[in-house]
C-alpha cells in the first residue's frame, strides 16, 4: 500500500 | 515602518485565493529583498513557498525585517473587497499588532482601507535543498488543472510517470482506471501552449490528488506551470507571478510500504 510521507521528513527545520 | 504598494493588486488577490484553503495561518516575512511566505498545510504533507520580489512593487519601504502572522482566510476576505484593477498597499507601523490593506481604484476616486489584527504564529522555517530533478515538465497550467480535476473524479492518488515518450498521469478507483498521456509538443503558435519535458532520466512517483487539486487554485496566476520531479523526494509545482516572483508548492510523495 502507498504510505503518505511527510514533507518534514525531506526538509529539515532550520 | 512597512509600506508596500502593488499596482497590480490582482496578483495579491490571486495569491491568497491559491493558498487560503491549504494553509490556515502563516507568517509573511518582509525584508529588503521582498515579501515572502513559507508554510505547511495542517497535515505537514505539503509546503507552500511564496516570493514577491521588492522590485515588483511600485513602492517598497521596509525599514527592518518584519514577520507578520496572519489568518489567511481573514486576509482573503479583506482582499476580496479589492477590485481587480485596484492598487493594493500593505502598511504596518513598527510594533503595531495590526496590518492595513489600502485599495485605490485606478482613477483614484475610491480609496478603501481595511485593518486586520496580526497573530503570533510560531512557525519554523524549513530548509529546502536545491535538488537535481530527474524530470521537469512545463505545460499549460489550465491543462494540468484539468487533468488533476478529471483524474480526481476516478481515484484519489495519481502516478506521474515521465519517459521519453511523454508524461503519463494514471489513477484507479472503484469505478475503474484512467490514464492521461501528454506528449512533448513545442510546435505551437504560442509558447505558453507548449508542453516541454526535460528528462535526464525516467521517473515515476505517486501523489495524493487532493493536494495537487489544491495547488491548481494558483492557475489564474500563470499560463504555464512547471512540475519538477525526482525519485523519492517531494514534487515541486511552480507558478510564476508576473515578473515579480513565484508561488511553489511542494508535495511529499506516497511511498510503497
Amino acid at each position: 500500500v502507498n504510505q503518505q510521507s511527510q514533507i518534514t521528513s525531506f526538509f529539515s527545520k532550520m | 515602518m512597512l509600506e508596500l504598494r502593488l499596482v497590480q493588486g490582482s496578483l495579491l488577490k490571486k495569491v491568497l485565493e491559491s493558498i487560503k484553503d491549504l494553509v490556515n495561518d502563516a507568517n509573511f516575512d518582509c525584508s529588503a529583498t521582498g515579501f515572502s511566505l513559507q508554510a505547511m498545510d495542517s497535515s505537514h504533507v505539503a509546503l507552500v513557498a511564496l516570493l514577491l520580489r521588492s522590485e515588483g512593487f511600485e513602492h517598497y519601504r521596509c525599514d527592518r525585517n518584519i514577520s507578520m502572522g496572519m489568518n489567511l482566510g481573514n486576509m482573503a476576505k479583506m482582499l476580496k473587497c479589492a477590485g481587480n484593477d485596484d492598487i493594493i498597499t500593505l502598511k504596518a507601523d513598527d510594533g503595531s499588532d495590526t496590518v492595513t490593506f489600502m485599495f485605490e481604484s485606478p482613477t483614484q476616486d475610491k480609496i478603501a482601507d481595511f485593518e486586520m489584527r496580526l497573530m503570533d504564529i510560531d512557525s519554523e522555517h524549513l530548509g529546502i535543498p536545491e535538488a537535481e530533478y530527474h524530470a521537469i515538465l512545463i505545460m499549460p497550467s489550465a491543462e494540468f488543472a484539468r487533468i488533476c480535476k478529471d483524474l480526481s473524479s476516478i481515484g484519489d492518488t495519481v502516478v506521474i510517470s515521465v519517459t521519453k515518450e511523454g508524461v503519463k498521469f494514471s489513477t484507479r478507483g472503484d469505478i475503474g482506471t484512467a490514464n492521461v498521456v501528454c506528449r512533448q509538443n513545442t510546435t505551437v503558435d504560442k509558447p505558453e501552449e507548449a508542453t516541454v519535458i526535460e528528462m535526464p532520466e525516467p521517473v515515476s512517483l505517486t501523489f495524493a490528488l487532493r493536494y495537487l487539486n489544491s495547488f491548481t487554485k494558483a492557475t489564474p496566476l500563470s499560463n504555464t506551470v512547471t512540475i519538477s520531479l525526482s525519485s523519492e523526494i517531494p514534487v515541486v509545482v511552480e507558478y510564476k507571478i508576473a515578473e515579480m516572483g513565484y508561488i511553489r508548492f511542494y508535495l511529499a510523495p506516497k511511498i510503497e510500504e
